[in-house]
């Protein structure tokens, strides 16, 4: 794995004196391998090879003793620079319902997320509604209503109304009179680049004005993973990101891109279809799991 | 996407990244650049079309011809990782059978996830297909066994399982699909006659352990890439096609029941390179 890999490159060359350029090149294509490997997309693994082989060529590793520990550290460091500093939970609103809004691509895992975030609000004593938003999937609703009664959780529905803006401002409407503490809206899977879905998800947010809009995203998205996170940020605003199926073998490295691209934190990740398969993400286990 | 002008080692490094920003994978990337090598001195367009033809080879070396019906009931059978758009390319496919003058009927094999069975019953409907399904949380095989023997019965000409998405990782849920595949085989000889893998068109390399892993539990065949109406480029089916030889059967185009198109290799490969 490559802190192996790495270790070794430098090692081989300690008979020789000090480290060159070029040993640092050859220990950054290692590294650009890596992460190309675990789907980092191309442009974001420039950026940070380049911000490696900048912290690389001080002094620090040049004349060190120890100059492939000295490599991996620098290369640590950076990956959780960028990944973040710690945990980054949903923090409730001073005044009640936080309202969360969820948007992201077909079949990224939104519906069950709604469902977990609320089953993990009521652990913690929060009192929350489910609000769907998705009037376009065929049995969505009953899909949100049957996650919403294994919570259980409260959910608003209109099984007829095709209008996903007063869906949700009705829901609200519940959620503020019964002043609950949090209110999820579940919406239906848009592409980026589908302009009138992007202008729906648009109105949700300027109509309903959300403590959270949250960019639900599939752990295993590979280069793609910049043009979604980057539309949906410059479009729309993401607060936070939920990454799912993270309980798979995959790398995870669209964690590092849309971070990258975004700048919103990873808040958790699903590690599963049942609904208490959600954590807190911690960027430094990510960080280990990208680099292999 | 313009590349930039310079000498050919520089176009070369530039089309290996296009290739890597479409998912191809490295190692892939790297053989189709080395393979093109050896024509000797192009142009930046010669090179283009050159690394065009290469992805085509790739794509079209891939050996076997599914989706034609060559039993009653022809049995399909549609797997994959979770949301990737099976039950809805069901549905295509069953829209196509049925536009066809064809019986189908659907057998609602996803007996775990929430309103799978809801979901496409209403595909069923608007498509005109039968449909058997039995409670939610059911044996999956059981309810092959009954879709089969049902199929059988009334005379139907494609059969199509719908099963509930799974990560490959999920040893005992692999091995269910080796059990719906068995449990089918013994009521229609040689079912399931195609096994279709559903990938998502976002998915990067986590596809290569897909197709290897769905392989293994239940004999893949066709592989279906939903989802190309997006920005991904699916090319990381051009680094199965080399080591899995799976041919690519047909493509997701949108949400729409007119959403599925024929696999076109050469179609492909000029996206990949855009
Ligand atoms: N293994 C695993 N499966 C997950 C996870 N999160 C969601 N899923 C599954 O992924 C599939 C898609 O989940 P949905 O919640 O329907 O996704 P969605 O984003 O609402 O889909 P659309 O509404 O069609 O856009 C389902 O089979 C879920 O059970 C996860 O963390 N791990
Ligand atoms: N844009 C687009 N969306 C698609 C395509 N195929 C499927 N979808 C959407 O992707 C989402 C998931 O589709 P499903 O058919 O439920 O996926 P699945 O693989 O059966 O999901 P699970 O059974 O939960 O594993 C739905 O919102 C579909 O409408 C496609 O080709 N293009
Ligand atoms: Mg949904
Ligand atoms: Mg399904």
């Amino acid at each position: 794995e490559l802190t192996h890999k790495l270790e070794g490159v430098l090692k081989r060359l300690r008979g020789q004196g000090k480290i060159s350029e070029q040993n640092i090149a050859d220990a950054l294509k290692e590294v650009r391998l890596a992460l190309l490997e675990a789907d980092v997309n191309y442009k974001v693994v420039k950026q940070f090879t380049e911000a490696v082989k900048t912290k690389a060529l001080g002094r620090e590793v040049l004349t060190s003793i120890t100059p492939g520990q000295q490599f991996v550290k620098i290369v640590f460091d950076e990956l959780r620079n960028l990944m973040g500093e710690g945990a980054s939970e949903i923090s409730f609103a001073s005044v009640p319902p936080t309202v969360i809004l969820l948007a992201g691509l077909q079949g990224s895992g939104k519906t069950t997320v709604a469902a977990k975030l609320a089953r993990r609000f009521k652990q913690k004593g929060k009192k929350g509604i489910l609000i769907a938003g998705d009037v376009y999937r065929p049995a969505a609703i009953e899909q949100l209503k049957t996650l919403a009664k294994a919570v259980p959780v409260e959910i608003y529905y209109e099984k007829e109304n095709r209008g996903v803006v007063e869906i949700v401002e009705r829901g609200l409407e519940i959620a503020r009179k019964r002043v609950l503490d949090c209110a999820i809206i579940d919406t239906a899977g848009r592409l980026h680049i589908d302009d009138s879905m992007m202008d729906e998800i648009r109105e949700i947010k300027q109509r309903v004005n959300p403590n959270e809009t949250i960019l639900v995203a599939d752990g295993m998205t590979g280069q793609d993973a910049v043009s979604v996170a980057s539309k949906f940020s410059d479009s729309l605003g993401i607060d936070g990101v939920i990454l799912t199926k993270m309980d798979g073998d995959e790398r995870g490295g669209a964690a590092l891109s849309i971070k990258a691209v975004s700048g919103a934190p990873i808040r958790y990740i699903g590690v599963g279809e049942k609904l208490d398969a959600l954590e807190v993400f911690h960027p430094d286990r990510m960080a280990s799991r990208i680099l292999g | 996407k313009i590349l930039r002008t310079g000498d050919d080692s520089q176009i070369l490094e530039d089309i290996e990244e296009l290739l890597i920003g479409a998912d191809v994978g490295v190692e892939t990337a790297q053989e189709i650049v080395k393979a093109i090598e050896k024509h000797g001195k192009l142009d930046e367009a010669g090179i283009r079309q050159a690394i065009e033809d290469e992805v085509v080879s790739i794509l079209e070396s891939t050996q076997g011809e599914p989706l034609s019906l060559r039993a009653k009931p022809h049995v399909i059978m549609v797997v994959g990782v979770n949301g990737t758009g099976k039950t809805t390319t069901i549905a295509k496919l069953a829209n196509n059978f049925v536009s066809q003058g064809y019986e189908v009927l659907l057998g609602a094999c996803d007996t775990f996830r929430a309103a799978a069975i809801d979901q496409l019953e209403i595909w069923a409907k608007r498509v005109g297909a039968d449909m058997v399904r039995h409670k939610p949380g059911a044996d999956a095989a059981s309810v092959a066994y009954d879709a089969l023997s049902a199929a059988v019965a009334r005379d139907i000409d494609v059969v199509i399982l719908d099963t509930a998405g799974r990560l490959q990782t999920k040893k005992n849920l692999m091995e269910e699909l080796a059990k719906i595949t068995r449990v089918s085989s013994k009521v229609v000889e040689g079912a399931p006659h195609d096994v279709l893998l559903v990938l998502d068109a976002t998915t990067g390399q986590n596809a290569l352990s897909q197709a290897r892993a769905f392989s293994e539990a239940c004999r893949v065949n066709g592989i279906v890439v939903a989802k190309l109406d997006g920005t991904a480029k699916g090319g990381i089916v051009v680094a199965i096609a080399r080591r899995f030889k799976i041919p690519i059967v047909y493509i997701g185009t949108g949400e729409a029941l007119e959403d599925l198109a024929p696999f076109d290799a050469r179609v492909f490969a000029q996206g990949l390179l855009r």
